[in-house]
């Protein structure tokens, strides 16, 4: 189970918790803020009312065994860039920070962010495509009508190739790419694997257990062809 | 040429601006702040120090000749609600709204919001999907190799079917969806036109002027065929 810490619970971290408390995994959350942390409480346990730039506090709630941490801590960029600083000395897995500027994300990797967010950024950006020409990603997965998602290939179709899992013809969806786990030798000889993604497949490939397909199609469709 | 107004100029509203200003449109940028409207004016002409709560102002700006206006005032939640009720009321094509919150989404819909935006959960909830599954849109549009656009057919290919544009094999290009524009009669008799996509296009389908296909592939071949 992924173990995700996010720092700062403004709307962002806020949100960000809220999203995770409905997957697979365990998340801590800090804030600063009584409220901020109470405002949380009914959707998960693991909280802490904390100023996260105490590096003796960061020490003791032994960060560096999380997969993520996320720090979201908007107005304060020294803090943002403190706390980034801190996690990364204590051997912090993966740190993805949120950025109030295109400068202030440039610091926050020089210092050990593993990637930077700027949500308002992103998102205007995104604003921006979709008010001038239609916008595939608008169109097609925010349409009422059409959905784009990955699945797993379903066991009734294992080993058929796509012609004969009639995936087209028969449950009325396009397969837009295969991804495959491809496995290789590494240096100590064992055996690891990477992911291959096929953006153009052919009716001949072969569909086999453990690969994805990504399928676009009328969101009835789709609901039908998940429940196989 | 798109007349866009975006009143407000805080993160996202400045980098809206940005975004907006390489691309093909005329833009109207407000902000209460001198600091904030000199902070664009090296970027766009048409920028106003205004307090655009003030009805008179947005009155003698005739906004209503905007085909979008976007409203990106943050921390004050009346402000954003008054402007929206007040463009509502002059007639404004198309509201688009910045909400800092579920429940200011709903109370910015009600008062004539055409849509809101709420950059902060829109990425929490995308990064959040990121962090637990490998997630179609990050590993397809957002990948460093594969690009996923809509594009006008290219006269070459004017009047062909799929199979013999030949997008798959020459051009290593998978088509995922059609967009024709379907000629109707109105109720006066005139004829206008509405949009069909094709999510399922087979290979008889023929490519006509004026259709957009909606293609991926990678990068490098996405470019060579927008240069046919
Ligand atoms: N040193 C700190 N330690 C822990 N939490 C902190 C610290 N400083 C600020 N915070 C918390 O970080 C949260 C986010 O900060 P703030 O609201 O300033 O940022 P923001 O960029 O406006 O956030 P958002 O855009 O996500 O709403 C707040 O809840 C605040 O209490
Ligand atoms: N009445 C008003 N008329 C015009 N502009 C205003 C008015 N009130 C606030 N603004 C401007 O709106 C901008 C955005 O507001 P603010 O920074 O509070 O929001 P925000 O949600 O933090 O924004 P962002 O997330 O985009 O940074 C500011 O530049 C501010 O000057």
């Amino acid at each position: 189970k992924k173990q995700i810490a996010v720092i700062g619970l403004g709307k962002f971290g806020s949100n960000l918790v809220k999203s995770l408390s409905k997957e697979n995994c365990d998340i801590l959350a800090i804030d600063i803020s009584e409220e901020k942390v109470k405002d949380v409480s009914d959707i998960i346990n693991n909280i802490i009312v904390a100023d996260a730039t105490d590096e003796k506090i960061l020490e003791k709630l032994n960060l560096k065994s999380m997969d993520d941490i996320i720090i979201s801590i908007g107005n304060n960029l020294e803090a943002s860039i403190l706390i980034t600083m801190i996690l990364k000395n204590l051997g912090a897995k993966k740190l993805i920070v949120k950025a109030n500027s295109i400068l202030h994300a440039k610091i926050l990797l020089k210092v050990g962010a593993d990637k930077t967010i700027f949500p308002e950024k992103d998102e205007a950006e995104k604003l921006a495509k979709s008010l001038i020409s239609s916008n595939i990603l608008e169109t097609i997965t925010f349409s009422e009508n059409y959905s784009l998602i990955d699945i797993k290939v379903p066991k009734l179709l294992y080993n058929k190739s796509i012609l004969d899992s009639q995936i087209r013809n028969k449950y009325k969806l396009n397969i837009v790419a295969i991804k495959k786990k491809i496995p290789f030798l590494t240096e100590n000889g064992e055996t690891d694997f990477k992911e291959d993604i096929n953006i153009l497949p052919s009716s001949s490939d072969i569909l086999e257990e453990g690969d994805s397909i990504f399928i676009i199609g009328y969101k009835d469709d789709i609901i039908k062809f998940k429940n196989l």
